[in-house]
């Protein structure tokens, strides 16, 4: 099975 | 002083039709180089970048860059009073916490105005880093969206992957399981109807349906949309838009639990 991953980490906080 | 002018509401209204699914407000950054908007969805699966260029407006002024956050539900609202050949003018005061949309009918025999109150919202800015992707895949819009209606009958997922011999789209679910196999076009004598496939090397993730449909709602935007695709990285599905700029959805892959 496959879980829906997260943009979270990929994107910097600026 | 903001004040953006476009000949065409229609753009507009297309625009949001094509954030409004992923987004419930939304701040729109206006400075000299034009309108941004870059937001994720709650869930954080998805982001939407959209840019409108200062140049692609009929007409644009911004003296002091402007921060509008707005209620994406309340603007559907507006816009949907604008016909579909009416300019529409956005305004704002500096520091205002209201936003005006001006209507003009094209003869100006009808001119409306609607004054929206803005909201306070502190979203993050985020950084999106520059990538190189291994593949990239250009095909017409309908067809994108299609592939992703019809898929979306058979399961929650569809799996892209990208070869030499071409690209496949394909989904299971308990009825049975669907494959699309598309090829790059031999002789392109229109580009708006060709599939261009680059791969540097192949690459295959999985989606979730519900997001593509999503962004396929940006389809009357542009003729073509571009699929730009790495391992382990979100998805970039962009629309650009005809002499004003583009938007660009970023997805998250589904995982191997």
């Amino acid at each position: 099975g496959t879980t829906q991953g997260r943009l979270d980490g990929f994107f910097k906080v600026l | 002083m903001f004040e953006a002018r476009l000949l065409k509401s229609s753009i507009l209204k297309k625009v949001l039709e094509a954030i409004k699914d992923l987004l419930t407000q939304a701040t729109f950054d206006c400075d000299d180089n034009g309108i941004q908007l870059q937001a994720m969805d709650n869930s954080h699966v998805a982001l939407v970048s959209l840019l409108l260029r200062a140049d692609g407006f009929d007409k644009y002024r911004c003296d002091r860059n402007v921060t509008m956050g707005m209620n994406l539900g309340s603007m559907t609202k507006i816009l949907k009073c604008a016909g579909d050949k009416d300019t529409v003018t956005m305004k704002a005061q500096d520091n205002a916490d209201t936003v005006t949309f001006v209507f003009e009918s094209p003869n100006q025999e009808k001119v409306s105005d609607y004054e929206m109150k803005l909201m306070n919202l502190d979203l993050e800015h985020l950084g999106i880093p520059e990538t190189e992707y291994s593949c990239t895949i250009r095909m017409p819009s309908a067809e994108f969206a299609r592939m992703c209606r019809d898929l979306s009958q058979f399961g929650e997922s569809i799996v892209i992957s990208c070869t030499k011999e071409g690209v496949k789209f394909s989904t299971s679910g308990d009825i049975g399981s669907a494959n699309i196999k598309l090829a790059q076009t031999a002789s392109i004598d229109k580009e708006d109807e060709a599939v261009i496939i680059e791969m540097d090397e192949p690459v295959t993730l999985t989606f979730a349906c519900q997001y593509l449909n999503y962004f396929t709602k940006a389809t009357s935007l542009s003729p073509q949309v571009q699929l730009s695709m790495s391992a382990d990285v979100p998805l970039v599905v962009e629309y650009r838009i005809p002499d004003i700029g583009h938007i660009r959805y970023y997805l998250a892959p589904k995982i191997e639990e």
